[in-house]
């Protein structure tokens, strides 16, 4: 993906001319310069895709996700898992998994999977997995509400009435933001401490206000 | 075997691409 020299660049950059909006592309840009410009140190970006299902009930599901991680932001240290040989086993054998449903069942197995799977990590892989019905989670909740929610302290995740924040916590966030945009959430995860910032705001509007 | 769908096999590709350079950049021997 394309890097931007600012979230507006982005913005620009990624205005389809035509009416897929939401395309994977797109999004992908879009959160990756939401994190790589910000300021502070995000660990993840994701975008919760706004739908219905079968019930005529709201879901927020998985639109696309931008990981960077804790060591790329040049603080000289690696963040290790603290989960235990059993768990790094368990994460391993389905890293495996899903890099066989990519690459194909007799790809070869590269280091990339078998290498230590760190706590965000694997909080941004099961992500993949969730939704959101009906208001429900902290994305859930900034949607109903249409107003930002801002999670900030290891203490107030870990006593969230959100089980999605205190999952946060347990895999060593110490922030979690979910943004409304249109057609769906913008949540940001951080294994910092970061306090609520207008700035944040206003980029997730210029970039994610498709409209 | 199993069907990912497309927005979620996207997203698991880049992320495998992603740590296969945060990988690289970490290790102390050149590739």
């Amino acid at each position: 993906s394309a890097s931007f020299s600012t979230p507006a660049a982005a913005a620009a950059a990624a205005q389809p001319s035509d009416k897929t909006m939401l395309n994977q592309e797109t999004l992908q840009q879009r959160l990756q310069a939401l994190i790589e410009g910000a300021r502070e140190s995000w660990t993840y970006a994701i975008f919760w895709q706004s739908s219905y299902d079968y019930s005529g009930a709201s879901v927020l599901g998985w639109g696309d996700g931008y990981y960077i991680g804790e060591e790329d932001k040049g603080k000289g240290r690696m963040k290790n898992s603290a989960s235990s040989a059993a768990e790094q086993e368990h994460r391993k054998k389905v890293l495996r998994e899903l890099n066989s449903l990519i690459a194909g069942p007799s790809s070869v197995t590269d280091d990339a999977v078998d290498e230590e799977v760190t706590d965000t990590e694997w909080f941004f892989l099961v992500s993949m997995t969730q939704s959101f019905v009906n208001g429900s989670g902290l994305p859930g909740q900034a949607l109903f509400n249409g107003s930002p929610v801002w999670v900030a302290g290891s203490e107030r995740l870990g006593t969230s009435p959100c089980e999605r924040a205190r999952q946060g916590q347990v895999f060593g966030l110490q922030t979690l933001v979910c943004i409304p945009s249109a057609n769906g959430v913008v949540e940001l995860g951080s294994t910092e401490l970061i306090f609520q910032s207008s700035d944040l705001m206003n980029k997730v509007k210029v970039l994610f206000n498709f409209n | 075997q199993a069907e990912l769908p497309i927005a979620r096999r996207h997203s698991l590709q880049r992320f495998f691409e992603k740590r296969r350079d945060r990988l690289v950049s970490k290790s102390p021997y050149p590739t």
